[in-house]
């Protein structure tokens, strides 16, 4: 990610398989972290990533930085196994946002709509639910939403 | 690859019993099917009345929302060790909690996702609690990634990686990664 | 407290100046103690208490028990230094609530309105807002809630 | 005893400013009185703008609710060290909760009530923050009852007096209470 909340510069993280456990101080930038990824994968409210508006994403700048442009995400998934209907081995998934509010998908470097990343994405169950992240706070909402968006949460899975 | 919505809730369900067993000894719980239609009240798969009652308050802010099509919900029943059964809303924090990620899991084993991003999800559970949870964690970590977001030390303890979030004088974040043999693991927990 | 949610016999609770912790395994009752202060105190709303309906909060029943029919908790304030607007030392709140719903409030043993009640905690900033109880995942509220809220959680302490 | 709602704002805005460079040290806060106008938009006791627009969302909803008549607000203003002051709801979990445990305590420092209860609020702090909660019980302890539940340990050593709190397999609560000294306190920590 680039410009992305509290982080300004390119940041690359590597997830290996199993448990990958992120720690680090109050205010740090993990839940952050959280966010980027959810912002990627097409999320539409802002409120879901703690903004009020979706530029509250593009980093706003701390002592002797100045204010990013753009805010930048790219998920890079392992497609070795085809799980994905996307022919290569690999899948990029790259979500921009300016602070004019013009915002980019990109699939593989191509430009493409919100609606191609979510149906890529929809068969491995990682839809608009987005019952695969669970945000701060959030794990109770499981227990005290409604019947009906525990099913469309199964349905998303499905 | 896609199922239908009946073969992954049934797989769900049979594993949500399995998984509430393990997640409260002595006691259990269940995923039921609930239909939500304005007059008939009809409920599929279990006992109607309890449920069909609950139902009855979104009755009308249904026939806006759908017409005249039944809509499908479902309902999670959970029962700790030695309570009756009883609303979900008066279970604790730490039960809650307990049966989000039953459910979660459940939902795991039926369909799996690549990976998970759990942030803080064990923050309400004691003890006893907090080592079920990594069990499964443990039990289930060739099957997917899970990023587990915590504060606590015994969650770290179960990692097979570590990232180090820091953020500087100037509010920019830094991330710092280990993969962990077990030697590495006891010195950064301690 | 009698009947109350997880404590079906009588129970009394007296807390010393300074700093109680209250500790215990999940579901063990520690935030029912923390919902029996607040029911007692006037709380109208079943879902600051975790429940659908009021009665949710008269004991259910257990293994081997019987469902209790009715809930009472009592709080009594050291009133020493004439905090409150009651001529006694100790100064005693009952609420008590049947299975068909009927209650009823008293104060220093003589049945009396809610709005009695409320009137005699308000002096003391213990008013209907509430906000000297803060209950189990509810911190952040204060700031996620509207400034309006805020302002009326100050008047209510002024 | 009761005073106008000023005169506990204006007490209430100096401890919140204290409170808030101790809670967060090398950073600050302050809490300002904002005006919700349909019309003008006017804000109290500061510069105007921001939130202006932040409340104008609501203006029409305030017409509704209050006819003519100007609605006040109390709005919180943090400044974690090293960041610049952005909106709240973008601060983490831990972050939220020091800005609420310092407005507390300067609501409380403004106009004591004679006890409070905090269940687990400090769930999403970090050593570090922790600490501080925990300095700021002790140095008000004397000044009013707090009744704080918790699952961590330090919380505990805090402690005048504790409350065990178990369930037995019959779902029915049980308390057993301990005044403590200091080397009891040890003993129970362990
Ligand atoms: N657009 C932005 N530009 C710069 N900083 C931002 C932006 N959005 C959020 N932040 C900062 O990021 C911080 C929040 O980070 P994050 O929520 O990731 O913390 P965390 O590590 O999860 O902490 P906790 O352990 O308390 O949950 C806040 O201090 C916030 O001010
Ligand atoms: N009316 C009732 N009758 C019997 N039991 C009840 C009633 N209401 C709630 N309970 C039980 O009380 C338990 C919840 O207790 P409580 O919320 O006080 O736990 P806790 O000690 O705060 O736990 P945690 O640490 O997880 O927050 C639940 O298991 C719930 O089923
Ligand atoms: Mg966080
Ligand atoms: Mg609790």
């Amino acid at each position: 990610m680039k410009g992305f909340k509290s982080f300004p510069d390119r940041t690359a993280l590597e997830f290996a398989p199993g448990v990958s456990v992120v720690v680090g101080p109050n205010g740090s930038g993990k839940s952050n972290v959280t966010d980027a990824v959810l912002w990627a994968m097409g999320e539409q409210s802002p409120l879901a990533v703690r903004g009020q508006s979706m530029q509250d994403v593009i980093f706003a700048g701390g002592h002797g930085r100045q204010a990013a442009r753009s805010a930048e995400v790219e998920l890079v998934f392992d497609n070795a196994d085809g799980g994905l209907p996307v022919p290569s081995a690999e899948v990029s998934v790259l979500r921009r946002l300016d602070r004019n509010g013009e915002g980019e998908y990109r699939l593989n470097g191509a430009r493409c709509r919100m609606s191609d990343i979510l149906e890529i994405l929809s068969d491995s169950g990682l839809g608009k639910e987005g019952h695969s992240v669970v945000g701060q706070g959030r794990v109770e909402a499981i227990v005290t939403s409604k019947p009906r968006d525990r099913r469309l949460l199964i349905e998303e899975a499905a | 690859i896609r199922e239908t919505f009946e073969e992954t809730f049934e797989a769900a369900s049979k594993h949500f019993e399995e998984l509430s067993a393990q997640l409260f000894p002595g006691g259990g719980g269940r995923l039921r099917l609930v239909t939500e239609v304005p007059a008939t009240q009809a409920v599929l798969g279990g006992e109607g009345e309890a449920s069909a009652e609950v139902e009855s308050a979104d009755a009308d802010e249904f026939d806006e929302l759908t017409g005249d099509e039944p809509q499908f919900g479902v309902e999670i029943e959970i029962t700790p060790a030695g309570k009756t059964m009883k609303r979900l809303s008066l279970l604790s924090g730490g039960e809650k909690s307990m049966t989000a990620i039953a459910f979660l899991f459940a939902v795991f084993l039926a369909k799996p996702c690549p990976f998970y991003i759990l942030d803080e999800v064990e923050a309400a559970l004691d003890d006893l609690n907090l080592g079920r949870f990594l069990d499964l964690l443990r039990t289930y970590r060739d099957r997917a990634q899970f990023i587990v977001v915590t504060h606590q030390r015994r969650t770290m303890e179960a990692a097979d990686a570590l990232y180090g979030v820091t953020m500087a004088g100037d509010g920019v974040s830094k991330v710092v990664s280990r993969r962990l043999g077990p030697e590495e693991l006891e010195e950064a927990a301690a």
